[in-house]
């Protein structure tokens, strides 16, 4: 019962605490050409880590920015103006916070909750693996 | 210096699932 494929099927926050069932997911995500919203994610959560003192975070918070908000990809699309526009706004006003991508890593995981998620546990890949 | 794409991919493995 504690397999790890049992703890895949549990939730998505399980499948992504598992390195076999978040590299597979990724396969997936590559295959569905949406894969920037795992690294999107995974980078949310490396950032909440960083520490604000370190020169580094302000930099890492802007090449998030630049890499999957500014640029109209996936990402981009599946986030509220309003989260968007905060993010630009602390970057800009070079606000730098811990806390300032959780809502639009929420938004993305939602998403990825609803479709991907539940796509993966039908797909091939993950049933093959199975 | 870190090039900003060093930096994020940084970032996203520090976050990655460690093998058991």
């Amino acid at each position: 019962p504690d397999s790890p494929l049992a703890r895949w099927t549990k939730s998505l926050h399980s499948l992504l605490g598992d390195q076999d069932g978040a590299h597979l997911f990724r396969t997936f995500l590559e295959r569905e050409k949406c894969v920037d919203t795992l690294d999107f994610w995974f980078a949310c959560n490396g950032f909440r880590q960083m520490d604000l003192k370190d020169n580094k975070t302000p930099r890492v918070a802007k090449a998030i920015y630049k890499r999957y908000i500014e640029n109209y990809g996936i990402v981009s699309k599946q986030l509220k103006l309003a989260t968007k526009a905060y993010i630009k706004d602390s970057i800009k006003r070079q606000h730098i916070d811990s806390v300032m991508f959780d809502q639009a890593q929420t938004e993305v995981q939602t998403l990825m909750e609803e479709n991907a998620y539940h796509m993966f546990l039908t797909s091939d890949i993950y049933l093959e693996y199975v | 210096i870190d090039s900003e794409d060093d930096l994020l991919q940084e970032c996203i493995s520090s976050a990655m699932p460690k093998k058991k």
